[in-house]
């Protein structure tokens, strides 16, 4: 099986 | 105060129609440099980012930065009021205005409509993009061929494995009633750049995306005639539409699936 992982994993908040 | 003349509200209408199904709501950012969207699908798995420069308008006058939070369900139905060839102005006053105005002129200049759309206050997370991620494979194709692609896995199967080969890039989806596999290959002869499909590879690379996002993403295919697709393994996908020369882009940031 696979995850969907969130976009806020990868680019970090401003 | 705010300012902004563009030659063809289609341009902006289109931009719209790029996000709205996407996105419901956010900050158009107004500064020097142009207008800049940024704003996350509601379940933050996918990122949108436009920017319309200020040269690619006929008319730009940014005082001071101010971000006007649309609801963008409402702006979609003033932008349908603006016929195929009409100029579009947009004006707010500094800050903390209440509203936008959208105005539209014929071509022959002979029927002005005026509209004044609410704002509202959005507070949305603003994510750092790295500018300098290099891909390890970049598939370059006309966007037609990509939304039909995407619109025609799409009937297969919900997640689809791109992956990209010294024999070309391969679309791989499955579902319920079965498997499809669409297979493409560099064709850099075709007679107008435009037609061609481009595909530079570093190293093979294959990741899995869903299926959802990517059918929001070809609603931009409008808006230019080719399409950029960057992955790299364990990055988010790239998926990006240049609108015109130097106007300004729609970039959509897709995060991957990854195997538990």
């Amino acid at each position: 099986a696979r995850k969907q992982t969130s976009i806020t994993a990868y680019f970090a908040k401003r | 105060m705010f300012e902004a003349r563009m030659a063809q509200a289609s341009t902006l209408k289109k931009v719209l129609e790029a996000v709205k199904d996407m996105v419901s709501e956010g900050n158009f950012d107004c500064s020097e440099e142009g207008i800049c969207l940024q704003a996350m699908d509601v379940a933050h798995v996918s990122l949108v980012n436009v920017l319309l420069r200020a040269q690619g308008f006929e008319m730009f006058r940014c005082d001071r930065n101010l971000a006007l939070g649309i609801q963008l369900a409402n702006l979609s139905k003033v932008l349908n009021c603006a016929g195929k060839d009409d100029a579009v102005t947009v004006k707010a006053e500094d800050e903390g205005a209440d509203t936008a105005e959208f105005m539209f002129e014929s071509s022959k200049g002979d029927r002005i409509t005026t509209f004044e759309l609410t704002l509202m206050d959005i507070d949305s997370e603003h994510l750092g993009v790295p500018e300098d991620t290099t891909y390890t494979a970049v598939i370059k194709m006309p966007s037609t061929e990509f939304r039909r692609i995407i619109s025609d896995l799409s009937t297969i199967g919900d997640t689809v494995t791109i992956e990209v080969s010294k024999d070309g890039a391969s679309f791989q989806v499955s579902g319920d009633i079965g498997k499809g596999n669409l297979c493409i290959q560099s064709n850099t002869a075709a007679d107008k750049p435009s037609e061609r499909v481009e595909i530079t590879m570093e190293e093979p690379t294959k990741q899995t995306y869903a299926m959802r996002y990517l059918s929001f993403f070809t609603k931009a295919a409008p808006l230019s005639d080719t399409v950029t697709i960057s992955l790299s393994p364990d990055v988010p996908l790239v998926v990006e539409f240049n609108i015109g020369e130097e106007v300004g882009y729609v970039k959509y940031y897709l995060a991957p699936k990854i195997t538990e």
